[in-house]
């Protein structure tokens, strides 16, 4: 299940809707400090199902919605949405299409919504589709700013669940 | 269950053993299960050696060999399991030029088997992209993304 | 003991808000006390804002600004009451080309007072040295120290 | 009291003897990655009287001997020696000279020496000359490897233990 498209819209300093067509193999995302790259890991990792905030840098749920700039108002809601390639190794559930898209919404009062291909879903259903692909939020297809060495410097037993990861 | 660990941590073991010394030009490293009843619940160990070096606690290497260390890991990890794609956020960072230069191919390498999206402040990795992606903030506190070519994201990302 | 640390407090907390937006360009931060009985029994706390930005806690920032926030707080601190020396070892691993530039500005500016020894990879920042020391490893594993000049410092240390 | 020389030989990977001048006020240290450079480091901090083997990235003190490569035995002597200018504001007992060296040595038996312009003394004398010239070895003089984002995401009570430094 490669990456398509990644769409985001209110959700941390991506006030405006914005785009990332990721189709070739090799993409590379840049820009100066404080621009938002880090925000785009957060944004696959919060639509993908992740429920810790402090995983996302932020102390509340609330964090991840647009919380204002200077020239701007706070947004109402935040929203992500995966684009995915469906491809054989894909789970079973989702074969029958070419792509799969998953969304995630959070608005200010707290509700929150999950959809596959447009259609309503429970979390669970989410975190079912990525199950065995190794895509899950915790796998090592995704490496966090500041925690490459963390790998090397883990205890022994820390290390174990990495590599169960991959079994 | 537990053969299933033990397999696929021969298998991981066997490529951390290739990918090392491809990351490091040399050098050797392994992986050792700790002494335990029950392997699941024993820890994994990393025994490296940089070349020209005697075997060293992986704490006594310096920051970039770590971080090389790590590398070789998740790719053998990768080679063995690959995950559809796969996102680096600065793990470039603490790496001098001819160690970006080698992270960069293997990458490469491993593109066509797999996705690589890669945040970086380094020019030479930005090398090696397909497509650019420039994240700015014009209006302050906003952010908009932008196509770039090379030239611009050496510029932009400085 | 009280007097002296809110004194220094006080005129940490001045300094800190004279050298954040000299290195972010703008925005402001200071310190706070937390409430506690006995100021030396409390804690200080952070409140940052970068340029455009609403205030955030110090978690919501990236990588790059919350290395620039700390390197704000030392240079306050050395304002406040400069030590001899500083020694620095890759503190611009994370910043950005722009942010080196004014980090290195206002180390060349302190080092009028203090003594400044930075190891870095980076070559901008390698241009503010006075002399350059290039550590060498030709026979593996054994550390030598050449003196070089800038380009032959970015080329070692690339 | 800048830092004139630091004298390194058999510490860490400096198995042959090696000599850094600092006159200058800024001096940059360069070089690929596990090359030597933070080992400096180390060795100024042990100098100045640095008593935990894990604050030097070691198991045991013993470690900050070098150990050997392909091509060299172990040694059996570390020895460190930091030269500083004395000003007016160094320590009483050294204003009579104008440079004072602080040299520090262990032997791969574990004895190990101090001493302060090549006389003998005890660690206490050591670290009693850097009292209060801000230049301990815990101070905000000496920013190690990796930890300049520890002071912003440290805990509040330990934010206040790094401003009472400069108190
Ligand atoms: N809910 C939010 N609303 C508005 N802005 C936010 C929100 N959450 C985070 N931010 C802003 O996003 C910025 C951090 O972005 P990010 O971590 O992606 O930067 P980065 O591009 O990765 O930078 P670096 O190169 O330093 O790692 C912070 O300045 C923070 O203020
Ligand atoms: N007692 C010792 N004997 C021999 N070599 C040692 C000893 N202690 C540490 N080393 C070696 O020193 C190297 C680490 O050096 P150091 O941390 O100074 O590198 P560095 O130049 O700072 O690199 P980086 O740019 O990656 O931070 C390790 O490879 C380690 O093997
Ligand atoms: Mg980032
Ligand atoms: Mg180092």
């Amino acid at each position: 299940m490669r990456i398509k498209r990644i769409d985001l819209s209110g959700f941390k300093s991506f006030c405006d809707p914005a785009s990332l067509d990721l189709r070739q193999p090799v993409s590379a995302v840049v820009g100066p400090n404080g621009c938002g790259k880090s925000n785009v890991v957060d944004a696959l990792r919060w639509a993908m199902g992740e429920q810790s905030a402090r995983h996302l840098r932020g102390k509340t749920m609330e964090d991840v919605i647009f919380n204002g700039s200077d020239s701007r108002g706070p947004s109402g809601l935040a929203e992500v949405s995966v684009t995915f390639e469906v491809d054989p190794h894909s789970p079973v559930a989702v074969l029958d299409y070419s792509e799969v898209t998953v969304t995630r919404r959070l608005h200010r009062d707290g509700s929150s919504e999950y959809l596959i291909n447009k259609l309503p879903v429970r979390l669970r259903d989410i975190t079912n589709l990525f199950l065995g692909t190794g895509v899950g939020t915790k796998a090592y297809s995704i490496i966090e700013q500041g925690r490459v060495g963390l790998i090397v410097s883990a205890k022994p037993e820390e290390r174990r669940h990495f590599i169960e990861e991959a079994a | 269950c537990r053969e299933r660990f033990v397999e696929t941590f021969d298998r991981v073991n066997e490529q951390f053993q290739q990918v090392f010394p491809r990351l490091f030009r040399g050098g050797k490293a392994r992986l050792v299960l700790t002494e335990a009843e029950d392997v699941l619940q024993g820890g994994v160990e990393i025994v490296a050696q940089p070349p020209g070096k005697k075997l060293v606690s992986i704490d006594m290497m310096s920051g970039g060999e770590k971080a090389l260390t790590a590398t070789s890991l998740i790719f053998a990890m990768f080679l063995v399991r690959p995950t559809p794609f796969c996102l680096l956020d600065e793990v470039d960072a603490p790496l001098d030029d001819a160690n970006v230069l080698r992270l960069r191919e293997l990458v490469k390498e491993l593109s066509t088997g797999s996705q690589f999206i890669i945040i970086t402040h380094n020019h030479n990795t930005m090398e090696i992209a397909d497509r650019l992606f420039g994240v700015t903030m014009e209006e302050p506190g906003i952010s908009k993304l932008v196509s770039v070519n090379l030239s611009e994201a050496q510029r932009v990302a400085a």
